[in-house]
């Protein structure tokens, strides 16, 4: 679960 | 452009008022430090282990498990108007400071059901953007971890 974490997180990041 | 219309008698909750019983046996023991609410009662283990990297993650600021905390989502399937609860509200620096934090709505799904693409697009066609059109409520989004 930790990258999908990550990714979710770093997506939302550079989107919002 | 959509808006949010608020409850008329209670429109901002709080982690303040949340308590409650439970049977449940899988829980999470809070950090102080990121969530106001000391327990987090899991509906599967991988709710467990999300709170354990949001805990563990740089950009988390607070966070919390939406249970006895009000936060509903009206939504449609077919004709039927159904009430949609998101798992967590996770507060996220996304860079534009600790002062305009980023409310990331996550829902953690252990498989997807019929109705999640239904919650899915009401939450990113009218939730989010009715909220953020408010503009009094920070700004929000919306996720769905698979």
């Amino acid at each position: 679960i930790e990258p999908a974490v990550n990714e979710l997180i770093e997506n939302v990041c550079m989107t919002h | 452009p959509i808006k949010a219309m608020l409850d008329p008698y209670n429109p901002t909750g709080s982690t303040n008022f949340v308590n409650f019983n439970t049977s449940k046996s899988i829980r999470w023991e809070t950090s102080s430090k990121l969530c106001h609410i000391n327990w987090v009662i899991c509906d599967s283990d991988w709710e467990a282990e999300f709170c354990r990297v949001l805990e563990s993650h740089d950009r988390v600021r607070a966070y919390v498990k939406n249970q006895g905390l009000g936060l509903e989502v009206p939504y449609k399937m077919g004709s039927e108007v159904r009430k949609y609860i998101p798992d967590f509200v996770v507060r996220v620096d996304d860079g534009h400071g600790p002062d305009d934090l980023l409310n990331l709505i996550v829902e953690v799904k252990g498989y997807r059901r019929e109705d999640a693409k239904d919650k899915k697009a009401t939450m990113e066609n009218y939730w989010v953007p009715g909220v953020n059109n408010l503009g009094t409520y920070g700004r929000w989004a919306f996720a769905e971890l698979c």
